[in-house]
Parts: C-alpha cells; structure tokens; sequence
C-alpha cells in the first residue's frame, strides 16, 4: 500500500 | 482598471479546460507583469501554478495590482460561449465585485459581452524554491496523455522510472500490470515527436493517475510537456501556453506506508 502526502507539506507558506 | 485584450481567444478557452476540472475556484492575481494563478486541488494533493505573461495581451492594462476571485466553472461556462476565432477581452474595475468578458469575432461584425460575479477566495500562497531536478524528461503532450489514459485501465498509480536510456511508466492492479517504454529520441525530423531526458541521477517516483489525468486536460496547450523529478519531491508537469506562459502542475509522490 502506498500512501498520498499534501502538497502543502513540500512548500512553505509566504 | 484591469484590462487585457488576447487576439488568439481560443489559447484562453484552453486554459480553462485545463484547469477547471482539478480546481473550482481560484484567484487570478494580475498586476502589470501579466495574470497568474497559484491553487491547490480541493484534496491538497495537487498544486497549480499558471502565468500568462503581459506581452502575450494586446492591450494590456493593468493601474494597480488586483486579486480576481473566480469560480472557474462558470468562466469555463461563459468561454464556451466565445468562438475559437474570437478575440477574448478580459475587464473588471477598481471597486468592481464583477468581471466582464467581451468576445469579438474577427471582422469585429459580432461582440459579445458577458458579466460574471466575483468570489471572495482566501488564498494562502506557497512558495515554490527554484529546483534542479534529477531527471527532466521533455514528450509529446498526446504520448504522455495516452500514457496515463492507459495504464489508468490497469491500476491507480503510475511508476516513473527514469535512467539514461528512456523512462518506463509502470501500472499494476487486480488485472495484472502493465509497463510502457519510452526511449530518448531526440533524432526525429520533427521536434514536437521528440522524447528528451536530462539526466543527473537516475529516478523512480510513483504517482496517483488520477492527478495526472486532471493534468493532461492541458494536452491542448502544448505540442510537449515536460516532466521534471527528484525523489521524494513533487513531480512538476509543465505545458507551454504558446509563448505567453506557461501552466505547472504540482504532484506529490505516494510514498510507501
């Protein structure tokens, strides 16, 4: 099984 | 005033299409280096990034910066209504809650004007670091959508394993699995059929088709897409928006649990 991460987790807020 | 006139309508059309299915809304920030567009995917698994450049417009203008809430459903909705030879005219005001798109038909004989509400969107920009990749594969856009259309038949995900010889899609599921190949062709009489990778290190990243499906709505854009990886970072798919710009999806690798 595999699983999705976030976009958000590889890219900081500006 | 915001107002920006593209002769090449049907470039507008597409860029719609492209988008309008992974996203529901967006903001189009436009100040006087062009539009852009920065969003993710209802599931935050994806991420858009769009710019159409100024110098792509004829006129162009653009008094203060200004952040356009748009449900794109709708614009989709209303750019249906312009034909492909059409000029599209994008004009919305200082103090404005609506946007107004004109189409006008080559000869100038039919304009068409159509009013749209505008949204408030609350966007939290992310910042995108300047990135070398370990692989950069460049293919026709239509090869790359087929791909993804048909390993889709097979399973959920898609492997990208890329080395020096070519790059290999790979799918597999209750049916069974399926591979396709694709060796670097960079050789062919015409340049928009090549298959190109850059290569520093060899890569092997696995993606949901899903996403990649949404991406491949931009297929009409560009002759090519280009396909740039590292381990464990988000793919980045980019199409060409002729030569005012360009569309970059954003997709973060499944890792194993």
């Amino acid at each position: 099984m595999s699983a999705q991460k976030s976009i958000s987790s590889f890219f900081q807020p500006l | 005033m915001f107002e920006a006139r593209l002769a090449q309508g049907t470039l507008l059309k597409k860029v719609l299409e492209a988008i309008k299915d992974l996203l529901n809304e967006a903001t189009w920030d436009c100040n006087e280096n062009g539009m852009s567009l920065q969003a993710m995917d209802s599931s935050h698994v994806s991420l858009v990034s769009l710019t159409l450049n100024a110098e792509g417009f004829e006129p162009y203008r653009c008094d203060r910066n200004c952040s356009l809430g748009i449900n794109l459903a709708s614009m989709s909705k209303i750019f249906k209504c312009a034909s492909n030879e059409d000029s599209i005219t994008i004009k919305a005001g200082d103090e404005g809650d609506t946007i107004t798109y004109v189409f006008e038909s080559p000869n100038g004989d039919k304009v068409s004007d159509y009013e749209m509400k505008l949204m408030d969107i609350e966007t939290d920009h992310l910042g995108i670091p300047d990135t070398t990749y370990s692989c950069v594969v460049k293919l026709p856009a239509a090869e790359f959508q087929r791909i993804c259309r048909d390993l889709s038949q097979i399973g959920e995900s898609v492997t990208i394993c890329c080395t020096k010889d070519g790059v290999r899609f790979s799918a597999s599921g209750d049916l069974g699995s399926g591979n396709i190949k694709l060796a670097q062709n960079a050789n062919v009489d015409k340049e928009d059929e090549a298959v190109t990778i850059e290569m520093q290190e060899a890569c092997t990243l696995t993606f949901a088709l899903r996403y990649l499906n949404f991406f491949c709505k931009a297929t009409p854009l560009s002759p090519q897409v280009t396909l740039s990886m590292s381990n464990e970072v988000p793919l980045v798919v980019e199409y060409k928006i002729g030569e005012m710009g360009h569309v970059r999806y954003y997709l973060a690798p499944k890792i194993e649990d």
